[in-house]
């Protein structure tokens, strides 16, 4: 499902340049479910953001389901990202002048859901997470393990093919991620979604098939 | 140092109530080291942000250093918290348009110490929690790791009496975790700063001399 080849992303700041990920080779078949583990400033959020479609990397190439990515046009490629491809970002990225329910539901808006269907699926997703006591809260009015777990619940309202989780259990007790973990497996199990998961968490990362380190923007 | 007599704490949002804290007593003396585990939406960061001064509780009463803190004017009350209190906020709250320099000076600038001071102070805490490398990045311009000890470093920049940190660990790799404890501990050992740490990293609790349990806004 996914091929980087020879990929390298370096960050322009005024004259600094800040390289970031260095010759990068990544194969993941459709259904696999892989952690990605390094540490901070390693380059996983970059990473996450080229294979989620939301960057370009600076050289290499991106095949994502056959497709290589830098030939599609940005309606092309927003279409491919919205059908597909399931983020849960590291720092949320809510609309705060929606409220939760409004949030989890807006991925299949853009795809065209008709509302009671949506509001229906947003709802037992976000009963899933454990905020059924929420759906009118903004953003602004939840705790930060509130906030984490109505972004888990937006990424899996398109029922993604791809999903891409960066750090989805840094702002959780134990309770609410063991539920977040369990959640994608089932989910994992019932669809054969590919689900790649950014973490520092060593105890996640042993309960995972397949483990990738990267270091210094180098895959190991 | 703190004091609090029978805190309670409900926000509204238009007509609905919804009661977070109920009849809280604590006592924290000058000195202790405490950390605040409870499962997500218990009720931490509600009680920290009373701590802090940054919220006003509903009901009940918070002597800090010897002060009723409702009797306090918003001048009073700002200057109180600019001179005593650094908070590490679970959402970091960094200033989007400074460098990462200039928010970590930001603290010292107010309480009027001299340019070449507290960019010496701040370089040198950026160094301290590993971002001796970053200075003139803007917080969008980092991972969410880097952002976080930017966050830690901001807090200890005015040498505070009381340091709140709210989930301080939660985006960082095992070395980074360390190096933040490690520096929480020498500032302890060093200035006896009052250090309330929220956290859900059992490990983190395991190690700090006193654990305050916090379920549905009540303290165990
Ligand atoms: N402005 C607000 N308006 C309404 N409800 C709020 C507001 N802020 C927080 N809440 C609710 O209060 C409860 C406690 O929030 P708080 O942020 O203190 O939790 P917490 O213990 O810090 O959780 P976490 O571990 O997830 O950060 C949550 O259930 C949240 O939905
Ligand atoms: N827009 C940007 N401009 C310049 N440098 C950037 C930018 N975004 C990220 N960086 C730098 O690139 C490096 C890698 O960032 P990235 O967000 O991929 O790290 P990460 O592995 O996700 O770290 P963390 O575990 O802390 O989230 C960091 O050192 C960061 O400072
Ligand atoms: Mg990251
Ligand atoms: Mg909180």
């Amino acid at each position: 499902l996914i091929e980087l080849t020879g990929i390298s992303k370096t960050y322009h700041m005024g004259e600094v340049s800040v390289p970031v990920l260095h010759g990068v080779d990544l194969t993941i078949d459709a259904g696999e479910h892989v952690a990605i583990v390094g540490r901070s400033g390693s380059g996983k959020s970059t990473l996450m953001n080229i294979l989620g479609c939301l960057d370009q990397p600076s050289t290499g190439s991106y095949q994502l389901d056959g497709r290589e990515v830098d030939t599609l046009d940005d309606d092309e490629l927003s279409d491919l990202r919205g059908r597909m491809v399931g983020f849960v970002f590291q720092s949320f990225h809510l609309l705060r002048n929606l409220t939760v329910l409004q949030n989890v539901a807006l991925p299949m808006e853009y795809q065209g859901v008709a509302t009671p269907e949506r509001h229906a699926r947003a709802k037992e997703l976000l009963e899933r997470v454990g905020l059924g006591h929420r759906f009118d809260h903004r953003p602004n009015q939840l705790s930060g393990g509130e906030r984490q777990r109505v972004a888990i619940a937006r990424a899996l309202s398109n029922q993604p093919s791809l999903l891409l989780a960066d750090e989805p259990t840094g702002n959780l007790d134990s309770k609410a991620r063991e539920a977040t973990l369990g959640l994608f497996d089932e989910l994992h199990k019932q669809t054969g979604v590919t689900l790649v998961v950014v973490t520092h968490d060593d105890s996640i990362a042993e309960r995972t098939p397949r483990v990738i380190r990267i270091a210094d923007g180098r895959i190991q």
